[in-house]
């Protein structure tokens, strides 16, 4: 399994709709400060269902929707796609490719899809269970979150090595 | 609930100090069960000894020894139980050139494996990447993405 | 205690507009008096607006953006009351570049009246010192120095 | 008023006596990770009196005390020295150069000196009170400290205000 394909619209600072292709192996992503690198994270993890806003720096769900600039104005949704590569099989199921999405509406009203059906956060959940994919300290070490392991009590560090279990 | 991890800890340790050795070129690092009189709150600690140095407490390390030792941690765990890919924010900030020059032998082995995401400032990492990616704001406040050669890279990435 | 305290506020806000607007070429910054019913105990709250984009909270910040804007503070309260010297550790580690360059051409401004002492690992910084130490391990575990010049710095640095 | 000289031995990393020459302007340290960079900073904070020993990342006064390597026996005392000049009489004093010194011996027991007279921590204290020297936020600012600013409390911002007022 490995990430095919992000695309996303009104997600944070990403106002226009963007798209990128990964590949296997070693995926670089570079730019200015201030230009959107941490909000590609944050739009991964989201899409993986990440329920407390807080791991996303925002304070309330519709955060993530972009707020609008000087120039343009505040947008009303904000949704991301994530397609991922099933060949392998590490998700028993009959598909060799896997997509999942996200929406958010201003009224903080949001959506799942799975491979284009509406689908419960909890569903998305148990699809990647087990697989470690989107968990902090282990699979995603957002900005200033690797020192975690060591500034971490025992006990939330043995809760953190529980996911690689 | 116990036993298992116990069995997972035992595992973990030897993926830990075997990373730390090849990453550190030297040197022990320990994952050890706390003492604690209710086993199921036990915690993990850790000791790390960095080559030719004594063994110490963790707040005696200086800033690039604690980021390659939460590297290494890292690392022996997703070498002891691969994910489909991981997503790393610049945890290379740190790192002096030596030290980035471990870290990237290492990732690049590990990628063999298991798909990275890499988001850095650093050249030296950025030239072990297969696939790069620039993002700008042409217009400010709004970002765009390009897919873009090394040679772009170093002077976006700045 | 207040009094005095709400003037030299007043005076702080001014320097880190003026500090903020300089470093980020653009942009605004403020000092304000928090909203507490005991004025004794009450705080004081940063708001920043970033060249191009909204004012907002301070956790959207990138991490580029964050350590540029605490500079910006420290140097503004440096600007307006000098300490006779003053001693930065890696504080340039999260810039890039282009704000690299913004930040060493204040602290060349700011070295005419404070000295200052700069633990660096970046390149941009080490060519504006006007005396370069070196630390080195020799021996793993015991710390020598020697002064070097700014060729030499490159290599070491790392 | 500038930081002209300082003489350590047996602090943290400093098995060796070393000594620094500092200038007017812009003085820059570097060296490899774990080399003993951030130990300079620390031998600085310790000799303006820094009487938190966890500020200087240790738990016991007597962990700046050289604890020896695999080849090295552990140092039995620990010293720095500090001159500062003087000739614009910033501290309003007879001398055109002071300096000032710190000693501690594994049994915990320490010692000050000023100008090679024995003083009390208060007397540090109190001779550089209003020049900002030794500020945790303001004129020093250790490595991982950078950001306390914004993630200070209000009124602890305030706080780091009044070392300015
Ligand atoms: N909902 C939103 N709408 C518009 N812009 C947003 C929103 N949320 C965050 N931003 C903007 O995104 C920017 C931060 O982007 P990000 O953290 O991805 O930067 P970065 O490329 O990681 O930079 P650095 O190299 O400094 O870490 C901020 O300037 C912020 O204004
Ligand atoms: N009391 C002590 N005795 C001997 N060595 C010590 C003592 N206290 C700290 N050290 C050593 O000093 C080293 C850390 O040095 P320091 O933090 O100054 O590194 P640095 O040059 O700032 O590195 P970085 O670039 O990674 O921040 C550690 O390896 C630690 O073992
Ligand atoms: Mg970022
Ligand atoms: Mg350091």
């Amino acid at each position: 399994m490995y990430l095919k394909h992000l695309e996303m619209k009104g997600f944070k600072s990403f106002a226009k709709g963007i798209e990128i292709d990964f590949r296997p192996g070693i995926n670089v992503i570079v730019g200015p400060n201030g230009c959107g690198k941490s909000n590609i994270a944050d739009a991964i993890r989201w899409v993986l269902g990440e329920a407390n806003v807080r791991n996303l720096r925002g304070q309330r769900g519709e955060d993530v929707i972009f707020t609008g600039t000087d120039k343009k104005k505040p947008l009303g949704m904000a949704w991301v796609s994530m397609t991922v590569d099933n060949q392998d099989r590490v998700i028993s199921n009959d598909y060799s490719e896997i997509s999942v999405a996200r929406r958010i509406y201003r009224n903080g009203e949001s959506e799942f899809l799975l491979n284009m059906n509406q689908v419960r956060l909890k569903d998305i959940h148990s699809l990647f269970a087990g697989t470690g994919l989107g968990k902090r300290g282990y699979s995603i070490i957002g900005q200033g979150e690797l020192e975690q392991v060591l500034d971490a009590k025992p006990f939330e560090r043995r809760l953190l090595m529980e996911e690689a279990a | 609930m116990n036993q298992r991890f116990q069995e997972f800890l035992r595992l973990a340790n030897g993926s830990f100090n075997k990373t730390f050795n090849t990453i550190f070129e030297g040197g022990e690092a320990e994952l050890l069960m706390e003492n604690h009189e209710n086993p199921l709150q036990a915690g993990v600690d850790i000791m790390v000894k960095m080559p030719g140095k004594r063994r110490q407490s963790l707040n005696l390390l200086s800033g690039g020894e604690r980021a390659l030792t939460c590297i290494a941690f890292i690392f022996s765990l997703l070498a002891l139980k691969p994910t489909p890919f991981c997503l790393i924010d610049e945890i290379d900030a740190a790192l002096d050139e030596a030290n980035l020059g471990r870290f990237t032998g290492f990732l690049r082995k590990l990628a063999e494996t298991i798909q990275f995401v890499v988001i850095t400032h650093r050249q030296g990492t950025i030239e072990i990447g297969d696939n790069i990616y620039g993002v700008t704001m042409p217009e400010q406040g709004m970002s765009e993405v390009f897919s873009i050669t090394p040679r772009e890279a170093e002077e976006l990435a700045g």
